[in-house]
């Protein structure tokens, strides 16, 4: 598979909704 | 220190390299809008509470990048081993043995949280791992052994809130999704097992407790492993934190109060902070993409992965080679894996508009390294992921090398052996 890794999500805020079954990705996340 | 133009990062080759100081204090991070936040730490940099205890030493990075090699072996046995045996080859677990059922190496996970265990609570810096399921610390007495751990190895005997889970009880046999194993029993106590690739595991008593996220989020039973038998790279850390999508995760067992809604946000550098929060909502430009479950590994949260940009070119590279493949996001592996074809593709362009830069020797899994000891700014392509919902996520400057000292900076990808993993 491809792995999506840790240093490639760096400052990225990753948000899970496990409900509603998406992935979000918002760049300049960690501030 | 990064300047950004449409296609290109300017990077000043000073900062690649960690400071020595921790950049952001520790801040108070709170919690309201029923959404619980924690400070996310690298667990080998200055911002580590693990980091202060010098008898605990850092990897080397090719020893971090081995350990993720390991990691990504026992994800891909993970998902063909059920593929080709069509279910889990499941054993009976008791407390000494652990059978070589591959899971996912955590010793390379590299972000840790702290929370609280127990009544009254005690403090445990764990990794989190969206690619596991369970939530298991060490504890005393340690009957078989424990790894070295900075804080002090919980002891159930000491919480006034901690119960064992019986045998005979339906969370028991539900173990067997979340771990691979089916649990084994000991004075009729239900006994969990998981076994992280080929160098560590976990085997205890599974029971439950008060976890404390933060001052006023606290759950008063959530089911984890304490940890009679643990061995591994666990780093001084003292467990882990499940947040996979399997029903004995953390997310699941508090999905009552956050509708298995979480975020994190990992630190650009191992000198900086981060946040992992249960709950609240995405930021206002936040890009989705659907999630998918691979059959083979329900727990992982896979995603549609359609293609790679390079300085704002989109790669040749034909959607079925990620479609074949399928796609995870996994915050305990490291660098990320790409199919074989996708990886050269990608080398080859990276190559091509860095080729004004001299080439050095290979670090570990990492085939495109750079010495630039001979400059101050370097001039680095953009790099984008693609998914099949149409956005595109660009990868941040500082997701883009790799470096082990300035004379060794490396491509931060690497190409999976074969395209069917």
């Amino acid at each position: 598979v491809f792995i999506f890794g840790n240093v490639q999500q760096k400052t990225l805020e990753v948000f899970y909704d496990g409900s509603a079954g998406k992935v979000g990705f918002a760049p300049g996340g960690c501030s | 220190k990064i300047a950004e133009n449409h296609h290109s990062h300017t990077i000043e080759v000073s900062s690649l390299l960690p400071s020595t100081s921790c950049k952001s204090p520790t801040k108070v991070l709170s919690s309201h809008d029923n959404k619980a936040s924690l400070e996310v730490v690298h667990k080998y940099g200055p911002c580590s509470r693990l980091n202060q205890d010098k008898t605990i030493a850092a990897p080397t990075h090719a020893e971090i990048l081995l350990q993720d090699q390991s990691r990504v072996k026992s994800i891909h046995s993970r998902l063909s081993n059920s593929k080709a045996s069509g279910g889990n080859d499941v054993k009976v677990i008791d407390a000494t043995t652990v059978p070589a059922k591959d899971g996912s190496v955590v010793g390379s996970g590299n972000y840790i949280v702290t929370v609280g265990l127990g009544t009254p609570q005690k403090q445990l810096s764990l990794i989190f791992d969206t690619g596991s399921d369970i939530t298991w610390t060490q504890c005393q007495p340690c009957a078989k052994s424990c790894y070295k751990q900075k804080e002090q190895i919980f002891d159930p005997s000491q919480s006034t809130s901690y119960t064992n889970i019986s045998c005979s009880s339906s969370i028991c046999s539900s173990l067997t999704s979340a771990t691979g194993n089916t649990p084994g029993c000991a004075s009729s106590t239900c006994v969990y097992g998981i076994q992280y690739g080929d160098s560590s595991f976990s085997v205890g008593f599974f029971g439950t407790d008060k976890l404390t996220l933060t001052s006023t989020d606290a759950f008063n039973s959530i089911y984890f492993g304490c940890g009679q038998n643990n061995q591994g790279l666990f780093g001084g850390s003292a467990g882990l934190l499940g947040l996979g999508r399997d029903k004995l995760s953390v997310v699941s067992q508090t999905a009552q109060k956050y509708s298995k809604i979480f975020s994190y946000c990992l630190p650009s550098s191992s000198s900086s902070t981060g946040f992992l929060t249960f709950g609240g909502s995405a930021s206002k430009n936040s890009k989705f993409t659907p999630l998918s479950t691979i059959s083979a590994g329900p727990s992982f949260y896979g995603l549609d992965f359609s293609g790679i940009s390079v300085g704002g070119t989109k790669l040749a590279i034909s959607a079925s080679v990620f479609s074949n493949a399928g796609a995870i996001i996994d915050s305990g592996t490291v660098i990320s894996r790409l199919p074989p074809a996708a990886y050269s593709a990608l080398r080859a362009s990276f190559r091509k508009l860095m080729s004004k830069y001299p080439l050095t020797s290979a670090l570990s899994i990492l085939d495109t390294c750079y010495d630039f000891s001979n400059y101050s700014t370097i001039s680095v392509p953009k790099i984008g992921f693609f998914f099949s919902s149409g956005i595109e996520v660009d990868i941040d400057a500082t997701g883009i090398l790799y470096a082990n000292r300035i004379s060794q900076v490396c491509l931060a990808f690497a190409g999976n052996s074969d395209a069917t993993d």
